[in-house]
C-alpha cells in the first residue's frame, strides 16, 4: 500500500456552518481533534456560510463524529475512505512503475 | 530518456525534473534550463524558459505551480502547458504569435521539498519543509511569506499552523529565490500566473484588503475573458474576482507581492475540483483541467500583447 496504508479509514467530511454557534463548535472542534483543514486552508477563515472540507483520521473519527452529532453539526462524508481514493489516484502510476 | 511521458498522470518530483532535462534538451529552440536558487533542503529550484528567441528583448510571463504541495494537479498543470506550446508551436497560430512575442518562465513544482514530501511521506503536507529551531513543527506557508503586508490578517505567526508566515519575509529560501528573479525582471514580465486548488476560482489582487486595483477594469476584463474561453471547454464554471472578497483576506500572498511589485496582470488559479475529490483529483481529470486551463491562460497572455 502507499504511505503503509496510513490513510485507511481515513475519511473527508463538509460542514458549513449556519450561525455563530455552530461557527464556534465547528473552531472548536478544529482545535480540538488537530484535523487535517483542506478548505478553508485555515481555522480563522472559518465563518457563516463557509465551505469547511476536514480530514478526519480513522483514530478520531468515532470520537469527532459523537461530537458532531452532540453539538447538532449537519455535515456530509465526502470520501469515505482516503486511502481508497489516494491508491485509485496514483495507484496506477505505481503500477505502471513496476511495470 | 521520458519518451512517452504521460502528461495525463501526476509525477513524484524525480521524474518531473527528468522531463524538465529531457524538454531541454530536445526542444532546445524553444526552451531553455535554469535553477534560480536552492531549496531548504538544498533541491535545485528549476526554471524553463519557453518562447522563440527571435529579438534580445521580449516581455515575459511567469508561471509558478505547486506553492502547496499538496495541490497536485498545479504541477501536472504546468507541464502540460510547456508539453502544448512545443507542440503546437508550429500547428497553432496563435500559439507561435505568443511564443514569438514573449517568453514564459515555468516553475513546475515551487515547494519541491514539499511536494517530495507529499509523495513520500504525507500525502497532505502544504508547506515547505524548513525547520524552526524552538519549534517541534516544520515549515511554512510559502503563500504568506512574501514581502506585502507580511504576517498581518490570513496568516499565522505560529510555526504548527497551515498558514505560518515564517521566520520574517522571503525567510523561506524557495520564495527569496523567486522573488529574486521576479525583482530582476519587473520591467520585463507583464502578468504572473500562480497555479493552486482546488476551488475552481480566477482570483486576481488584493487578497490582503478589500480594496481596487487601480488597473482594475484591464484585469478583471482579462479574467471574465478568461474564464468565459474556460468554460467553452466543458462548461465547467469557475468564479472569478479579488481573492478578499472570493475566498478570504489573506496577508503575504505571491500574487499580491508581485502586483506591487510592479507587474499589472497577476492571477491566482484555484483549479479543479470544488470539493468532490479535493487533493485527490483523479489522473483521469487531469487533462479535461489542463485543456480547460490552457484556454484561459492563452486568453489571459493574448490580452496582454494588446493595449488595454
Amino acid at each position: 500500500h502507499l504511505y503503509n496504508n496510513l490513510y485507511a479509514g481515513d475519511k473527508l467530511i463538509r460542514l458549513s456552518p449556519k450561525n455563530d454557534y455552530e461557527v464556534i463548535a465547528l473552531k472548536h472542534m478544529c482545535q480540538q481533534f488537530k484535523v487535517d483543514l483542506w478548505q478553508p486552508s485555515s481555522v480563522s477563515y472559518i465563518t457563516e456560510g463557509t465551505i469547511v472540507d476536514v480530514h478526519i483520521t480513522r483514530n478520531s473519527s468515532q470520537a469527532l463524529l459523537a461530537y458532531l452529532q452532540h453539538t447538532s453539526l449537519q455535515y456530509k462524508v465526502l470520501i469515505s475512505n482516503l486511502q481508497n481514493l489516494i491508491e485509485k489516484q496514483i495507484g496506477v502510476q505505481s503500477l505502471r512503475n513496476r511495470r | 530518456a521520458v519518451l512517452g511521458y504521460n502528461y495525463e498522470a501526476y509525477h513524484s518530483l524525480e521524474e518531473i525534473q527528468s522531463w524538465m532535462y529531457y524538454m531541454n534538451k530536445t526542444h532546445s529552440d524553444l526552451i531553455s534550463m535554469f535553477s534560480i536558487g536552492k531549496s531548504y533542503e538544498g533541491r535545485p529550484l528549476y526554471v524553463l524558459k519557453l518562447g522563440k528567441r527571435i529579438r534580445p528583448y521580449k516581455r515575459a510571463v511567469w508561471i509558478d505551480c505547486g506553492i502547496h504541495a499538496r495541490e497536485w494537479i498545479g504541477p501536472a498543470f504546468c507541464q502540460w502547458f510547456v508539453k502544448e506550446a512545443v507542440d503546437t508551436y508550429h500547428s497553432d497560430p496563435g500559439m507561435r504569435r505568443i511564443l514569438n512575442r514573449l517568453y514564459f518562465y515555468v516553475m513546475p513544482v515551487f515547494n519541491v521539498d514539499g511536494y517530495h514530501f507529499s509523495w513520500t511521506k504525507d500525502r497532505f503536507w502544504r508547506k515547505t519543509r524548513s525547520k524552526n529551531s524552538r519549534f517541534h513543527c516544520y515549515g511554512a506557508d510559502a503563500n504568506r511569506n512574501w514581502k506585502v503586508n507580511w504576517c498581518d490578517e490570513g496568516a499565522s505567526l505560529h510555526p504548527c499552523d497551515d498558514t505560518y508566515c515564517g521566520l520574517y519575509p522571503e525567510s523561506e529560501p524557495e520564495v527569496k529565490a523567486a522573488a529574486n528573479f521576479l525583482r530582476k525582471r519587473k520591467k520585463q514580465i507583464k502578468a504572473y500566473l500562480s497555479f493552486h486548488a482546488y476551488a475552481q476560482l480566477l482570483l486576481y489582487p488584493y487578497s490582503y484588503k478589500y480594496a481596487a486595483i487601480p488597473n482594475f477594469e484591464c484585469v478583471e476584463s482579462a479574467a471574465y475573458n478568461a474564464i468565459v474561453a474556460l468554460q467553452s471547454a466543458y462548461g465547467v464554471r469557475y468564479n472569478y474576482g479579488p481573492a478578499s472578497s472570493i475566498l478570504y483576506v489573506s496577508s503575504g500572498s505571491s500574487m499580491d507581492w508581485a502586483y506591487k511589485n510592479g507587474i499589472p496582470y497577476a492571477y491566482a488559479f484555484e483549479l479543479r475540483d470544488t470539493g468532490h475529490f479535493g487533493f485527490l483529483l483523479p489522473e483521469s481529470l487531469i487533462k479535461p483541467t489542463c485543456v480547460e486551463t490552457m484556454l484561459a491562460v492563452k486568453n489571459i497572455t493574448m490580452h496582454i500583447l494588446k493595449k488595454c
